[in-house]
């Protein structure tokens, strides 16, 4: 068991963003990863063609969170037939920003001696969650107090049976910071904060009860597109 | 947690949220 033990940050398994049947035999898996502070795409590029592969750059279009890669894409030899290999992309937030439907999409081009392929792919919204996400407790309160109901978005965590302390301890791998914890008629309530990349906060309380294997998470938010992504990362963290 | 007097303010947000 991972319980009390620092577990890392969740990284989602990669999946095919870009079939061989697609792409010219070119076949592209891939995940998006933060680790140790640094935001980075990890890619699995396979050669199913009969011919040789050279000449890899990368781009992405415009996106959300101003995502975009912080180096040239690193294939230093030829690519041969049935060869696969492994590329780490760093990349930065300060790229060129524009509201992408869902929020967390991001549209991708990669090209090769062959030809430019086009693929979208999703990431998970916790990626973005800073190192420095812990927000004062007392400003926690006013801001909470601050942002209006409507603003507030409630989500169930189902079949989730780990105690406060596990949560605690595996959300705050992801950067999502506990700061406040309350027992009231049997129900444990955590108060929670993460800032993402663009400097938006996201409050969270979430309430425990001890006969139930059910969490209700309500967040708020001035910018309250974010929260069902934010959800989406809480399930993704608890439930792997 | 911290003694920063605030340990109150957290309860009271807590039951206020339990029994509305």
């Amino acid at each position: 068991s991972n319980v009390g033990m620092p577990c890392g940050s969740y990284v989602e398994p990669k999946t095919v963003w870009l079939p061989a049947v697609k792409a010219k035999g070119l076949e592209i898996s891939g995940t998006v990863a933060r680790r140790m502070g640094t935001i980075q795409m990890e890619l699995t590029l396979s050669n199913k063609a009969m011919q040789v592969m050279t000449d890899f750059a990368i781009q992405f279009n415009r996106n959300s969170f101003g995502l975009a890669p912080a180096a040239a894409l690193q294939v230093h030899t030829p690519l041969s037939p049935n060869q696969t290999i492994d590329v780490v992309l760093p990349l930065s937030t300060v790229g060129p920003v524009m509201k992408m439907e869902p929020l967390n999409n991001l549209q991708v081009a990669v090209k090769n001696n062959i030809d430019v392929f086009y693929f979208s792919c999703i990431y998970p919204i916790s990626i973005l969650f800073v190192e420095e996400g812990r927000m004062e407790r007392q400003v926690f309160l006013a801001t909470w107090k601050d942002i209006p109901n409507e603003n507030e978005a409630q989500f169930h965590i189902k079949d989730c049976r780990l105690n406060s302390d596990a949560v605690s301890n595996k959300l705050q791998n992801n950067n999502i910071f506990s700061i406040a914890k309350r027992n009231v008629d049997g129900q444990e309530m955590l108060y929670q904060s993460m800032r993402l990349t663009n400097g938006i906060w996201v409050l969270a309380e979430l309430r425990m009860q001890a006969s139930s294997s059910s969490y209700m998470l309500s967040l708020k938010c001035r910018a309250p597109e974010v929260s069902q992504f934010v959800f989406q990362s809480y399930e993704a963290i608890l439930k792997n | 947690e911290i003694d920063d007097g605030l340990d109150e303010a957290f309860s009271r947000l807590a039951e206020s949220r339990s029994n509305p």
